[in-house]
Formats: structure tokens, sequence, C-alpha cells
């Protein structure tokens, strides 16, 4: 599903080179489960960015269902992230000035359905994450971890066949997130190619396959004989 | 040192009440080391918020170090909580435009040293927290981790007595949380008020006393045997 060759990221910051990603060599099979981990900063987010093509490497390809989009249009880019990926981002990206229905709704404008449907659909999303009393309220109006659940249920509003989800259990309590990750085993099994980037060892005994990373490169790959 | 009774705070959201902390009396000594647990939603923040002197109750006493804060006015509330209070918010509360030596200087002007006494102690703590190469960027160019890493150092900067952490280490892989709770253990043992939201076991065993909130309420409040 996606394949990632020689992939480098840098950020160039005056004199100072960051090398996020400094060579990464990745192959994600389709209806994969994978925890990504490694130590803060060590290019996870990063990673994780351009394989939900919202970023372009710096050099090296990537290749999504068999098409190379290391170089393709923007508008390209955002129609095949819209249609098939869903992100959770590690910092929610939520629009304050919207309800949290909208915020869900938003991506769904993309599958162009009737707007009572998208609106039973996002609901439902919510309510599945226990946030279905507070469908009016704003992402100002909620706790951290409320805001965190908001974030998984955009990041599947659109039936995506690919989730990327960065670090989705980092505000929730441990029941929470036992809820949250046998959601996302119910979704891979239903046939979804999940990939989550977790601090959470809960969550990652709990993945096919660990990939580590550690200073932008891979430092250990193995199938997780748990599972 | 802290002591709240009978505390409320409600929010009112048209039609509907939220009693996001719904009747709790809770004292706290000088120089304890306190985990506050509890699900997603249950109270956390908001408690959080009003024992920093951050926001004030619907109902019921707040006393600081003797003092009535419940109903005193903002300027009071905010000399009180600039000197005597560190908070580390859980959404990091940073600014995007400045670098993070200046987010961290900040909160120092209240203590009116020179600015290059006040950058070299901004610039230890960070460096102590392993930022000490990015000094000069900004909040956006960095990882969630270490954004996280820069919201508890600037919460030290003032060398304040009481330390209040909402959830200082859901972004952080476990090499870095054990590097951040030795911090606070040794913040402590130096004489400071530690109170800490997490939702990490590793964090909350490492506390001498746990309390936990249910729908506002605190339903257990208890010393920790292992410490
Ligand atoms: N500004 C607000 N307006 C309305 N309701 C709010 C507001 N802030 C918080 N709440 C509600 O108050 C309740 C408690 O929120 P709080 O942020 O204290 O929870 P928490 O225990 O910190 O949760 P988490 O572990 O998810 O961070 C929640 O139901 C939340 O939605
Ligand atoms: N916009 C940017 N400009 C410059 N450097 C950046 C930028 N974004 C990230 N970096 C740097 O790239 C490196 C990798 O960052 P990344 O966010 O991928 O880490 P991470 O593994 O997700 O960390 P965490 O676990 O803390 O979230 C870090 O050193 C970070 O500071
Ligand atoms: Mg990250
Ligand atoms: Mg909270």
């Amino acid at each position: 599903l996606l394949k990632v060759s020689e992939l480098k990221r840098t950020y160039i910051m005056g004199e100072v080179e960051v090398h996020a990603v400094n060579g990464i060599d990745l192959e994600i099979k389709k209806g994969e489960l994978t925890a990504i981990v490694g130590q803060s900063g060590s290019g996870k987010s990063t990673l994780m960015h351009i394989l939900g093509c919202l970023d372009t490497p710096t050099s090296g390809t990537v290749h999504f269902n068999g098409e190379d989009i290391s170089s393709v249009s923007d508008e390209r880019l955002s129609v095949v992230r819209n249609s098939e990926i869903g992100f959770v981002f590690q910092s929610f990206n939520l629009l304050s000035h919207r309800n949290i229905l909208e915020n869900v709704m938003l991506p769904m404008v993309y599958k162009q359905e009737e707007p009572e449907i998208r609106k039973r659909k996002a609901s439902n999303i919510l309510s599945a994450l226990g946030l279905g009393d507070r469908l009016l309220h704003k992402p100002t109006e909620l706790s951290g971890g409320q805001n965190q659940r908001v974030a998984i249920a955009r990041a599947l509003a659109n039936n995506p066949s690919l989730v990327l989800a960065d670090e989705p259990t980092g505000n929730l309590d441990s029941n929470t997130s036992k809820e949250i990750m046998s959601l996302f085993q119910e979704l891979n099994r239903l046939g979804k190619t999940m990939i989550m980037v977790t601090h959470d060892q809960n969550i990652a005994k709990n993945c096919e396959r660990i990939v580590e990373i550690m200073d932008g490169k891979i430092i250990k790959d193995f199938i997780n004989k748990d599972f």
C-alpha cells in the first residue's frame, strides 16, 4: 500500500540543518496494524506527515497504491489524501470556532453525500466515542481528552482505507485508551490499514508490527510475536 | 498550603449546565507530592486551574497559604500566581511567534532580575530538559514532546514553591517521562509542593499521595504505600 525509499526530510533554519528523517526505507502492506515508537524528537511525526501525504520529502520516493506521490501536484496530493487517508494529529488541529459536529463533518465534503447523511454519520462516530451529549459544543468547551477523541472521530469521518494516528491516547486515561485501541483493532479487522505513533506500551503490544525510530532512522522493524 | 472546601465549578451553556467540579474538599500540605487521576472529562484540569489561581469557583472557598483567594481581585490573584505558582498546561499554551528561550523567560519578569541572569537561568532549565541546542527555535519548529518540555521549563522558570503539572508526560516516550519524573522528585526533595494530573501509572506510583476524581467529585484519596 505504502512504500518509501531512502526517505529524507531536512529542515533548514538559517545555519542549522535538522535531519528530521535521515534515510528511511519502509513498506506498509494493506491491512497491517503497525506501531511506530521512539524517543521524543526522533522523527515520528515528520515521517507520519510524509506517509499521510501532508508533506513532501527533501529526497527519496513515496509510493501510495503504486503511484509515485513524491513529486505530484498539490491538487493530486490533496485528492489522494482526502479520499483515502484519515490523520489524527498529535496536536488535534481542530477549528475552535466550530462545534465538534461541524469539525467532524468538515472532511466529509469530499464524499459529496447529503448533509443529513453526513450529520448522522458524524454524530454516530462521536457518540461511539462518548461525546454524543456534547455535539454542539466547541473544542474550547471540552477537556483535553475529549478533544483528542474529536480528532480521532474526524480522522474516521470519511471512512478512509488508511488511518494514521499520531499519539492518539496521549491525553486519555487507561480505560478510555483501551476503548480507543479496541476501536482501532475493529477497524483493522474490517480491512483498514492502521499506523499509529505511540508512547504507550499497552497500545504498541496490541499491534502486529512495531517500527522503532531513532535520530530519523529505523533501528528496529519486527513482527510482534505476542500479537 | 492549599485548602478547598465544597468547591464547585459549573459551566453554563445555554440550557445545559456542566458540573465540571461538583463538591470537592481537599487539603494539600506543604511539600507533598500528589497525583490526581481519573477518567477523561472527570474535572481534573478544571480543579487544577482553581488550585493554580487561574480560575475562580462558582461556589465554595479556596485558601492559599491561609489567604482566602476565592474572592480576591484579579490583580491580587495574578500576583500570588506569578510569584508562587508554576503551571504546566495540558495544551502547553506557548507563544508560537517567540522562540523557546523567550517563552521560558516570559514569567521571569515578575522577579525583576537582570535580563542576563534571566537568560542564563532559562537556558539552564531548557538544557537540563535536553533542549539546549534549540534555544532560538520557535514552538512550531519543534516536536510535540519537545514543546511539552518547554512548557515544563516555563513553569519552573520562576522557582515557584507550588508546581501544578497537567499531564506533563502525555507526549513523551517512557525514557524521557522517567527523566521528567526524576526532575519532579528532585524538586519535591528541595521542598516544592507538587501536584500532577497524570494518566501514566508509572508517574502516579512514584507520588506519595493519590487522589482519584470522577464526575467532578473525589472518590478516592489515599497515601501511596509503595512510595
Ligand atoms: N469552557 C468549558 N465550557 C464548558 N464545559 C467545559 C469547559 N471546560 C471543560 N468543560 C467540561 O467540564 C468537564 C471537565 O473538564 P476537564 O477539562 O476538567 O476534564 P479532565 O478531567 O481534565 O479531562 P481530560 O483527562 O480529558 O483532560 C468536561 O465534561 C468538560 O467537557
Ligand atoms: N518545522 C520544523 N522546523 C524545524 N525543525 C523541526 C520542525 N518540525 C520538527 N522539527 C524537528 O525535527 C525533529 C523530529 O521532529 P518530529 O516532530 O518528527 O519528532 P517526534 O518523533 O514526533 O517527537 P515527539 O515524540 O516529541 O512528538 C525534531 O528534532 C524537531 O525539533
Ligand atoms: Mg511527534
Ligand atoms: Mg484535562
